[in-house]
Parts: C-alpha cells; sequence; structure tokens
C-alpha cells in the first residue's frame, strides 16, 4: 500500500532506480 | 559540439588491470562487464559510448519511456558530463552496485541522485516531485492530500534537526533505520556477470589475478 510507506520507500519502487533490466540484454 | 565532444571521448576496453584497481572487480569480471557494455553500447548506434537512448532502451526496452530516476542515473553515471558513457565511466559507477561495494558508497549514490538540485540536501518539493514521477510512472494516482501526508511522515522521522531539510547524516540514519531503501544499488548479476558473459575469454587480453 503506497500510503503505508515513507516517501523513499515509494520511490525506491520506481523501474528507473532498477538496473537489473541492463542484464536483461 | 556535442559531435566534437564525443570524438574526445575514449573508447574500448581501456587498461582493464588498472579498472580493476580502480574498482571491486576483478580482471575478469571488467572483462565481462565490457561484453555487457558492447551489447548496450551498440544497440543504436554502434560507437563504442553509451547514450542516454541507449541507456533507455537498455532498462525499460524502448526509447519512449521518460522516467526521472533514469535520467539521474545516467546522469550521475556520466561523470565526465559529455551526455555519453564511456567504458571506464560505467564500470566506476557499476562497481557501486556490487555486492561487495562498501554500503557508504551506496548511501552516497543514492544521496547524491535524491538530491535533484545538487545542493547537498532534499527539500520537501524535491521529494514531492519524486513522489509524483514514481507515481507517474507507475500509472497510478493519489489525491494530492495523499501525497502531502506520505511527505509529512517521512520529513517527521527524517529531518530529525527539524529544518525543513534532509541532509546526508540524516539520510544516513534513515537508511540505517530502513535498510530496504537501499536494494535498488546491489546488483547480484553484476557478482555472476562473468558467468552471465563468458564470451569474455574469447577477447580476454590478461591472465586473471
Amino acid at each position: 500500500q503506497p500510503t503505508s510507506m515513507n516517501a523513499f520507500e515509494l520511490i525506491s519502487m520506481s523501474k528507473g532506480l532498477n538496473l537489473e533490466n541492463l542484464f536483461d540484454t | 559540439c556535442d559531435a566534437d565532444l564525443s570524438q574526445q571521448q575514449p573508447r574500448g576496453l581501456g587498461n582493464p588491470e588498472a579498472l580493476a584497481r580502480e574498482t571491486v572487480f576483478s580482471v575478469s569480471e571488467i572483462e565481462a562487464l565490457y561484453e555487457l557494455f558492447k551489447k548496450i553500447s551498440s544497440a543504436v548506434i554502434d560507437d563504442g559510448l553509451i547514450t542516454k537512448d541507449e541507456f533507455q532502451l537498455a532498462l525499460f526496452k524502448t526509447t519512449k519511456k521518460e522516467s526521472l530516476f533514469a535520467d539521474r542515473v545516467f546522469d550521475l553515471f556520466d561523470t565526465k558530463h559529455k551526455g555519453i558513457l564511456d567504458f571506464k565511466e560505467f564500470a566506476l559507477a557499476l562497481s557501486i552496485f556490487h555486492p561487495n561495494a562498501p554500503i557508504n558508497d551506496k548511501i552516497e549514490f543514492l544521496f547524491q541522485l535524491y538530491d535533484l538540485k545538487q545542493q547537498g540536501f532534499i527539500k520537501r518539493q524535491e521529494l514531492k516531485q519524486m513522489v509524483v514521477a514514481t507515481l507517474a510512472e507507475a500509472g497510478m494516482n493519489l489525491a494530492d492530500d495523499v501525497i502531502e501526508s506520505i511527505i509529512d511522515k517521512t520529513f517527521e522521522e527524517a529531518d530529525t534537526k527539524h529544518d525543513g531539510k534532509i541532509d546526508k547524516e540524516e539520510w544516513r540514519n534513515l537508511v540505517l533505520h530502513h535498510p530496504s531503501l537501499l536494494k535498488n544499488m546491489t546488483l547480484q548479476y553484476l557478482k555472476d556477470i562473468t558467468t552471465t558473459f563468458p564470451s569474455f575469454v574469447f577477447h580476454s587480453q590478461v591472465d586473471d589475478v
């Protein structure tokens, strides 16, 4: 639930911050 | 002008032994990482450099998607501020994401990423901008007063000096209470990079140490 998270926990869900996809070539 | 700058950017693997000394990677891992770099940097233009478009393409499998955070990550990787990444910039930045990299480097990198205006602290407005961007990316709608209450709650916890901004020390304390905030900063893939890109052995220039 986004409303129960602190703002940084919510931001850390952004796909732009998940670099794992770089390895999926 | 940009074209002139990209002409000056070094291309190729460079000196893998020197890069291994500057990072947490072994020489073999640097060479395997270069295989990944070659794939990403040849996706649009095969010029041995990663453009922002190629970076976004690798992350989202499309150049269309715009992400505030992918932009910020690219800009932090781009330490020479030329709008393109050479292999050394790529390897130095990804080294911070290695499971063996010092936690302080991860904390510092993420702080810089969130410090949108690069003022040495994160203000309410920046935090709200990032929350709004995250929700927009995910296609989620939250009422403004709900977003405001999330920001309020975060500042109540993080801004222990009560000066309306989160500085590096406060950020560090927050992360130590919420280690999950660092989860994006560790990529297990980097530990297995030589098995993910075994073809590096065909191009290897040196015996590993």
